[in-house]
């Protein structure tokens, strides 16, 4: 679901 | 972001802190390995210049500015502050056959190429082996300080919790990223043998030794 590129974790 | 998450970013902050709570208020990072601390501020220098691209939130923004710092604070207490402390003798790792492979795969197996991508990803690879200059090293002195020890349980303990996230995340948004899954499956089987020492021992009140 993120888009390219994206990371949300640490 | 799931309790998983949470607590594994927890663990992860209470090891950092833990670590340089030591060293500070001891004025001594004997049994640490500075090859370890400098990979780490490795990781996570590659894995958070999104930082300047990417703003995720400002829980995520204000954790990486703090690891990096802590990170960075280690390693110059290591090499500088309290140089003179340092068991460089026994931190004996060769790093470049960590930093070199995992660069190479970066480069081969990623989501995308492109620089900030390839970075993210050498830093993945990289994290889950980080830790070895560290073990390297108690297994060659056959011992750790009981903090010491502490520090290496939380710090495993992170990515454990990490995987309890990643299947939660898998059931409940169905995301699931291959590379970090794989490298936390990696980094935390290296922790499980230090795992069942600190169970064993340093819970019923003894120091590490190794036989």
């Amino acid at each position: 679901p993120l888009a390219d590129g994206e990371h949300d974790e640490l | 972001m799931n309790l998983f998450r949470f607590l594994g970013d927890l663990s992860h902050l209470l090891a950092i802190i833990l670590l340089l709570l030591k060293i500070w208020k001891s004025r001594s990072c004997a049994g640490i390995s500075g090859k370890s601390q400098v990979l780490f501020a490795v990781v996570f220098t590659a894995r958070y210049l999104d930082l300047f691209t990417n703003y995720i939130s400002l829980y995520n923004t204000c954790m990486k500015v703090v690891y990096i710092a802590c990170s960075f604070t280690t390693v110059w207490m290591i090499y500088s502050k309290f140089k003179a402390t340092y068991d460089g003798n026994h931190d004996t790792f060769r790093v470049e056959f960590l930093v070199v492979p995992t660069a190479i795969l970066a480069f081969l197996v990623n989501h995308d190429f492109t620089p900030l991508e390839i970075l993210w990803t050498f830093s993945i690879y990289l994290e889950s082996v980080a830790i070895l200059p560290q073990l390297f090293m108690i297994s060659k002195t056959g011992e750790a300080e009981t903090i010491t020890t502490h520090y290496l349980f939380f710090l495993g303990l992170y990515r454990a919790l990490y995987l309890a996230n990643w299947i939660r995340r898998y059931q409940t948004e169905n995301f699931y990223d291959q590379i970090a899954v794989v490298s936390g499956v990696v980094q935390t089987i290296f922790y499980c043998d230090f795992f069942y020492l600190y169970v064993t021992k340093v819970l019923k009140g003894k120091k590490l030794s190794l036989p």
